[in-house]
C-alpha cells in the first residue's frame, strides 16, 4: 500500500 | 478576463477590486483565484499574461497570509517556472513576461520570507542557469 503524506502540494519542476 | 483583457489601455480597477474581493470573500475563492492566475499568466497573448502577472502582484499585496501560503507552494510557483524554463514554455514566452516572473519572484523571497519554497525555486532556477547574475 502507498503511505501517503500530509503535504498538500506537488513537487518543484527542474528546469 | 477584464482584468487581463488585451485590450486594455489601462488597469481595469474595479475589475481588480471585484477580483481581489472575490478572492478573499468568497468560499474557496482562493482555490479558484489561484488556478484562473495560473492559466492567464500562461496566456500566449503578452498583455494578457503581463496582466495577470500584475494582478498576481496586487493579490499578493492585498489578499493576505492565506493567498500567499497557495503562491508559495510549487504547485503554484512550478506554473511561473514553466514559464522562464526552455524545458517548457520558456522559448514561446517573451522577454517582458520572463522578466515579471523573475522580478516577482526575487520580490516575494524578501517580502514574504515565511514563504520558504519560493526561495528554493529562485535558486533552483540560478542552480539551473536560468537566473543569471
Amino acid at each position: 500500500p502507498v503511505i501517503r503524506g500530509f503535504s498538500d502540494d506537488e513537487p518543484l519542476v527542474i528546469a | 478576463e477584464r482584468v487581463t483583457n488585451p485590450q486594455n489601455q489601462k488597469p481595469d480597477v474595479a475589475a481588480i477590486e471585484a477580483f481581489c474581493v472575490m478572492l478573499t470573500k468568497e468560499a474557496e475563492g482562493i482555490q479558484i483565484g489561484i488556478k484562473l492566475l495560473a492559466t492567464q499568466i500562461q496566456s500566449i497573448n503578452e498583455s494578457e499574461a503581463l496582466q495577470a502577472l500584475s494582478l498576481l502582484d496586487t493579490c499578493m499585496k492585498r489578499c493576505g497570509p492565506l493567498f500567499h501560503a497557495e503562491v508559495g507552494k510549487f504547485r503554484f510557483l512550478n506554473e511561473m517556472i514553466k514559464l522562464v524554463s526552455p524545458k517548457y514554455l520558456g522559448n514561446r514566452t517573451t522577454a517582458s513576461v520572463r522578466q515579471k516572473v523573475l522580478q516577482l519572484l526575487y520580490a516575494w523571497i524578501r517580502d514574504y520570507p515565511r514563504e520558504s519554497k519560493i526561495k528554493e525555486a529562485y535558486e533552483m532556477l540560478k542552480k539551473q542557469g536560468v537566473i543569471e547574475e
